[in-house]
Parts: C-alpha cells; sequence; structure tokens
C-alpha cells in the first residue's frame, strides 16, 4: 500500500520536475541548449517564461486542476473540471496553449464541455494533463478510457491525443500496480504498432509539441535510461517543447522509479505549494472508487 | 470569424484587456489613434497663443473572434470601456473570412 | 452600415476632415502610417551618405457610415485629397455587420 | 477583392515586402502596432526593480488584393514571415466591396 503510494506521489511530482526542469530550454533546439548550457540539469527556471527557479508552467497547473476536480467530485465531472480549467486561465497563468485557449473560449461561450474534432488537436495540451486520471482510475479500470478521453475533449478531440492519453495512462498504472517493466514496454509497443507516429525506437529527434513527437521524445528517454535523473536530463535535453515532453517522461519514470527515485536536489528545489498539494493529491486520487 | 475593432479612451486599455481575458481572448493587436467626434479635443498655448487641438488620443483594439464569442466580447469591451462621458469610443465588427496562424499554418477558428 | 478606410497624403488631412464634416461625417479615426506604391521615397543623407528611405508618411482615416451615405463620402474624400500626383492614395470599403456606441450601448446607425 | 491584413514582427518587414514584390503586388500599407498574445514582453528593470513589458513591437501590413490573388499573397506573407517560434504573427482577409484610386478615379482592381 505505501509502494503505491511512494509511486502515485512519484508520478505525480516526477511529471512537475520535468515541467520546471525543462520550462529552461523549451523552444530552444540541441544545438543550442548544448552551446549554453553543456548539459542541462538544474533547475534553474529562466526560459522564455522568465520562470523563477523551481516553478512549474500550465502543464502542472493543468494537472492540479484535473486532479483537484477529480477528488472532489470523486472521478470525473466534465463540467466541474471546465469550470475549474476556466477559474485557472482567469488567474492569468505564466503560459496556456492556443489549443486549450480556445477550448475554454468555446467553453464559456457555449456551455459545451467538449470540442469537436478537429485536424488541429493533435498536439500534446491533453495528454500533458492526464496522469492524475490515471492515478485516479486504478479502482475503477472500466473507467479509465471514458475518463482519459473525457478530460482531453475538453480542448483537445483528436484521434492521436485521445490514444496516446489511454496507453499512457494504462502505462502509468502498470507502473504503479508495480508489475514487470516488459508489460509497460508492450503497451508501448503496440501504441506504435497501431500507429507508427508514436514510434520511439528509434527515435528521430523531433521534440516538438505533435502527441507523436511529444510521446516518441519522453519514452525513448525512458527506454534509454535506468534511472529517473539520466530518464529526465536525457528528454529535456532534445530541446522543442522541453517542459512538456519533460512532463510526460516524469509522469511515466516517476510511477516506475517512485517518489523515492526522484533526485533530492530537485525536489528540494520545486516550488513548496505546488509540492504539497501534489504529495497530498496523490492520497486523495487512490481513494477515488 | 468576425475581427472586432474597438476605439476606446487610452486610460482604459488595461481595463479592457483584463475584461477580455476573462473571456479567454488572450490575443489583441493595439494602435495608437486619434479621435475626432463629439468631444472636444483641449486647449494649448504655445508660444503665448491659446490654441485648441481638436482630435483626441484614444487606442484602438483589434482582436479577430469565433463566431460563437461576438456577444460576450462586445459586452466585455462595453463594459470595462464605459465611463458614460462623450468621448468613450465605438465597437466595430467585421466579417472576416479567413485568419492563418503564421508560424504554424494554422487556418480558421484554430488560427485565433 | 460600412466602414470607409482612405490612405491620403498627410497635408490633406484637414481639406478632408471638413469636406467629411460638410456631408454630415462629424466622427472619424485617424492614424499615421506609412505608404508603399509608385511614389518613390525620399533621399536622405546620413553620416554623409546618401540613401533613400522608401516609404511616404500617410494619413489613414477611418470612417463608419450608414449605406446611403457611403458614394456622397467617397466624392467628399475624392476631391479634397486628389492632387493628381501620383500617390494621393486609395479609398476603400468594407461591409460593417456592427456598430456599437459604447457611451449609450446604441446599435447600427444609431452608433455612428 | 479582398483587404489582407497581416501582423509581423518587425525585423521581417524587408522580407514580406521582397516577397510581396515578388508576387505583384505593389502597393501596401503599414503601421506600427503593439501585440499582445502568448509571446512574452521583455523584461526592463526600473529603478532597480525588474518587471516586464507586456506586449511585443509588431509590424501590420494592409494590402487590396484581386480575388485571385489572396491564397499567393497568404503563401508570400507566411513563408516570408515565419520563423517558427512563439509570436510569428498572424494574416486575416476581410471582403473589399470598392476600392477608388484617389489620383485618377479608377474603381475596382483597377484601382489596386
Ligand atoms: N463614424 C465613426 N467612424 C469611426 N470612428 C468614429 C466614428 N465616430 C466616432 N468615432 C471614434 O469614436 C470616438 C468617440 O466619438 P465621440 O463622437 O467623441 O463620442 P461618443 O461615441 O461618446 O458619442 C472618436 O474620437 C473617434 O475616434
Ligand atoms: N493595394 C494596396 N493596398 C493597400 N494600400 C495601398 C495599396 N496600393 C497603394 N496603397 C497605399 O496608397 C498609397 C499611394 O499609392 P501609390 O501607388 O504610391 O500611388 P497612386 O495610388 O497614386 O497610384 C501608398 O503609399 C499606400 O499607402
Ligand atoms: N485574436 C487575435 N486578433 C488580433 N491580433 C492577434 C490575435 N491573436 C494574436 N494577435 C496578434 O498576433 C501576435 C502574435 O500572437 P501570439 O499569440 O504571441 O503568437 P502565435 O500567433 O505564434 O501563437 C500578437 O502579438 C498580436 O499582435
Ligand atoms: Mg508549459
Ligand atoms: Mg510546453
Amino acid at each position: 500500500e505505501s509502494l503505491l503510494l511512494d509511486r502515485a506521489r512519484g508520478c505525480l511530482l516526477g511529471a512537475a520536475l520535468g515541467d520546471a526542469l525543462g520550462a529552461t530550454v523549451e523552444f530552444m533546439s540541441r544545438s543550442e541548449i548544448k552551446a549554453r548550457y553543456g548539459v542541462h540539469k538544474k533547475i534553474i527556471g529562466g526560459g522564455w517564461l522568465y520562470l523563477k527557479p523551481g516553478y512549474v508552467t500550465d502543464d502542472t497547473q493543468m494537472s492540479l486542476c484535473v486532479a483537484r476536480s477529480l477528488v472532489r467530485s470523486s472521478g470525473f465531472n466534465a463540467v466541474d473540471m471546465a469550470d475549474a480549467f476556466v477559474e485557472w486561465m482567469r488567474t492569468g497563468p505564466v503560459d496556456i496553449g492556443s489549443t486549450v485557449a480556445q477550448g475554454l473560449r468555446r467553453y464559456i461561450a457555449k456551455g459545451r464541455v467538449a470540442a469537436k474534432e478537429s485536424q488541429w488537436h493533435g498536439g500534446n495540451g491533453a495528454l500533458m494533463r492526464v496522469a492524475p486520471v490515471a492515478i485516479a482510475a486504478l479502482n475503477c479500470p472500466d473507467s479509465l478510457e471514458e475518463w482519459a478521453v473525457g478530460q482531453a475533449h475538453i480542448t483537445h478531440n483528436h484521434p492521436l491525443s485521445d490514444t496516446v492519453c489511454i496507453a499512457v495512462s494504462r502505462m502509468i498504472q502498470s507502473a504503479l500496480k508495480g508489475r514487470p517493466l516488459l508489460e509497460l514496454l508492450e503497451i508501448a509497443h503496440e501504441l506504435v504498432r497501431i500507429h507508427p507516429e508514436f514510434t520511439f525506437r528509434p527515435y528521430n529527434g523531433k521534440a516538438g509539441g505533435f502527441v507523436g513527437e511529444t510521446f516518441a521524445t519522453a519514452f525513448s528517454s525512458f527506454y534509454n535510461t535506468d534511472n529517473f535523473e539520466d530518464c529526465l536530463v536525457e528528454c529535456v535535453n532534445q530541446g522543442g517543447d522541453a517542459d512538456t515532453t519533460g512532463t510526460v517522461a516524469g509522469m511515466i519514470a516517476g510511477a516506475w522509479y517512485g517518489a523515492r527515485g526522484l533526485p533530492k536536489k530537485w525536489l528540494n528545489k520545486l516550488e513548496k505549494n505546488t509540492k504539497a498539494e501534489l504529495f497530498e493529491l496523490a492520497k486523495g486520487l487512490l481513494e477515488i472508487g | 470569424m468576425k475581427k472586432i475593432e474597438a476605439i476606446i479612451k487610452p486610460f482604459k486599455l488595461d481595463d479592457v484587456k483584463d475584461a477580455l481575458h476573462e473571456v479567454g481572448v488572450q490575443g489583441i493587436t493595439v494602435l495608437e489613434v486619434k479621435g475626432f467626434g463629439r468631444q472636444k479635443g483641449h486647449t494649448e498655448v504655445y508660444r503665448g497663443a491659446e490654441y485648441t487641438v481638436d482630435f483626441q488620443p484614444k487606442v484602438k483594439i483589434e482582436a479577430a473572434v469565433e463566431d460563437g464569442m461576438v456577444e460576450k466580447v462586445i459586452s466585455a469591451i462595453e463594459n470595462a470601456a464605459n465611463t458614460g462621458k462623450i468621448g468613450d469610443g465605438k465597437i466595430f465588427v467585421l466579417p472576416l473570412e479567413e485568419a492563418v496562424r503564421i508560424r504554424t499554418g494554422e487556418r480558421g477558428d484554430e488560427a485565433l
């Protein structure tokens, strides 16, 4: 039981560490990062958002909205979650993706909790916040797909985004339950078989906001390393949408290695209110169902 | 899609921007302009002589929005920019046939 | 309603404003812009070297008017702004779907 | 006829002007504007304290073009203005009901 809680905390905190670490180098290229930082491996803030060290971006902030809503509603409630996103948007967050902003405008104007399917919704804005769903649906696995896709559709409605939200949720659940690594890997291989856009082996070096690239960058770093720190350093140093690739790598690797596997030097830097709330929410999410 | 243009008093810019944020409109383009209307310009003294500057500095806000957002955006601007005094300004709505996000090539509502 | 936009030579602003008043247009919005067209820019000397500034300063006038006023307004601007020399400028007419007077909430023709 | 409006990064003006010349667009009108969007303003230090200027200087290009030119013009601007980084800007297309060349009185496509 305490191992499960440790992994759930690892998942949420790991994602936040990926966000904070990657934000410094978001939108930089691999060679630009090399020229400026050599290897970027410290939580120092900065980046295009002028972040304070240890602070997170929309990736973690939206995940917090998802998690709070799941705990409050004892499961997935689209209206409650959409309201939470709108309330967050109105605080003037440090960043908000264009597809997310558009989806929230639709909800404000029309009250519809689901976007219409769109070829332009293949971005990673729904994937980046799916980790709490994986934890919440542990005791009601039949709800996993409905919740993972339901939360995504508030802003993103695209078959690849839907598919990877489900697949990564399953990977996280496999890790949380302490299943063998091969089971987690098989979920990834199955994803690639059906949708080659997610090919992570060989990794083609593309680390942009398209879900195919985001997943490939995150998962290839998990696949090619054997500890949390190396996984995230490998991931964010690819640059591109580094805070989000870092978030996705962090949610998978964090669930796998557990909170005990997260570097203390990074955890000490993480903004303390965010850290404390994620720590608590892990427990609340496990109690659902 | 529609293109909304609002002419407002300059000191109202921040209030209008905040009101637009509340309804989810993040992207706008702002221009400094001169307004001529019922509101009288102010008098200035230049080399001892008084003369009337007959225009009013105004700010013009341009925002491309989805059809479903137009009324929300009009209300947001109206409420934020209104003082009840002459010269508060205007809101205009024009049809927008296409929009493109230069960074990604996205078109239509996705470009906004 | 229509939105009329006119690009004119800056020294013509007062003539055009007067001509618009004559036909009953009170409210206009004015912007300083740079024009690029057939009219050549002027040469400037900077640190001893001559170079061509390739744009022309222009003034842009925007006036929302009732449908019935459009031809009158076009003529007024044309006659006032014309010099017969290259660079006199353009008049554009766009459809205006809604207008709002921020001070009172009036809409349509009443807002102009 | 259509009115094309493009909001671009200021250092891209010459590239976009060249690209427009390549496809045969000679006349354009340019405005300096302030952009608010996802791109962060820069930080300035004032009396020892750091603060963020929340707008980005942008340039707005306006070009009236014939219907058949629209897609060519959109591509020309897109390719010239794109850097792939946030803040590259937008292209908008509005219907243009009439155009007049002030110097000659020519109307429609002839006026462009
Ligand atoms: N018909 C119009 N077309 C374009 N802009 C206008 C028009 N009428 C007014 N404006 C703009 O609106 C501003 C306010 O107009 P004004 O007549 O002074 O006050 P009010 O709208 O309160 O009656 C003007 O300074 C001008 O910038
Ligand atoms: N197609 C166009 N779209 C927008 N503005 C234009 C266009 N063509 C010209 N202009 C504007 O009109 C001004 C005059 O144009 P120009 O070609 O120099 O002279 P003329 O109209 O007398 O032939 C330009 O400086 C520019 O501001
Ligand atoms: N809805 C809009 N209406 C009018 N202008 C906009 C709109 N959205 C953005 N802009 C303009 O485009 C510029 C770039 O937008 P931004 O959101 O920073 O980046 P991007 O278009 O790359 O996503 C802004 O600075 C602003 O001038
Ligand atoms: Mg982010
Ligand atoms: Mg990101």
